[in-house]
């Protein structure tokens, strides 16, 4: 069985939110490591792939393999009747057609529960090979989805150019052009505020920009995003979670090719 | 123009 407890009930609610916009229906896959999600967008242009460490919950206990079929949209309904605050408890019998949550505030005297039917989600799953990147950039959340959201205006697509002078993000559309560039930079003070470069050799790259600006509703889920590129290979956007034990929110995004 | 590509050209079902 599944019983797993989270101290707060926004970080599950903020990563349903977060992929909720590409994802319709999909497999929670729970085993003794943690809880993971991977699933495409029904255009299979863009993935994405959640890991909640067994680390980030306390306590955490599944003893076998489970998979919760799970609609986003009805747990999107179960959970606005958490509070962000709230520790949120998820349980599941070993072969389930529910997942039973639970609610509690650490204030008020309330438990709340519900158990929210699952689904058979025939999901196949995608092997992604480790890549080493060409480039990797770690940003301000905040500042990257400022940067999506300001181009969109200008264009359905970005170009992402990074050399070792900096990051250039650039959109062309009917009304004109934009671009903002970044230069590597590290503040002391404030170390979510600074701007790294990793680079091998140079890239450019197009993407959607709609895809991108969705990625970007993840965006409270931590103050730092990182993104990975390779010539002609799928963007990686990550975040991570929950502090320090390597859970992340992860979103691949396939380029656009050929100008 | 740019074509958007697909990501099952990338990542193989397992």
């Amino acid at each position: 069985m599944l019983e797993s407890r989270l101290e707060q009930a926004d970080l599950l609610k903020k990563v349903v939110e977060a992929i909720s916009g590409l994802v319709n229906d999909c497999n929670f896959d729970c085993n003794d490591s943690g809880i993971a999600l991977q699933a495409m967008d029904n255009s299979h242009v863009a993935l994405v792939s959640m890991m909640l460490k067994a680390e980030a919950f306390s306590p955490y206990r599944c003893d076998r393999n489970i998979a919760l079929g799970i609609n986003l949209s009805s747990l999107t309904k179960v959970l606005r009747a958490a509070q962000s605050s709230d520790i949120l408890t998820l349980k599941a019998e070993d072969a389930p057609d529910v997942v039973n949550l639970v609610f509690e505030s650490s204030e008020k005297d309330r438990i709340s529960e519900y158990d929210l039917k699952l689904m058979d989600i025939d999901q196949e799953h995608l092997g992604i090979p480790e890549t080493e990147y060409a480039a990797s950039i770690s940003m301000p959340s905040n500042e990257f989805q400022r940067i999506c959201k300001d181009l969109m205006n200008i264009s359905e697509s970005v170009s992402i150019e990074c050399t070792k002078e900096g990051v250039k993000f650039a959109a062309a559309g009917d009304i004109g052009t934009g671009s903002v560039t970044l230069k590597q930079h590290s503040n002391v003070d404030k170390p979510e505020q600074s701007v790294e470069i990793d680079l091998s050799e140079p890239v450019a790259l197009s993407f959607s920009l709609k895809y991108l600006v969705n990625f970007t509703k993840a965006t409270s889920l931590a103050s730092k995003v990182k993104l990975s590129l390779s010539n002609e290979v799928p963007l990686l956007v990550e975040y991570e979670l929950s502090g320090g034990n390597s859970s992340y929110l992860r979103f691949y995004l396939a380029p656009k090719i050929g100008d | 123009t740019a074509q958007q590509s697909r990501l099952d050209g990338f990542f193989k079902p397992k």
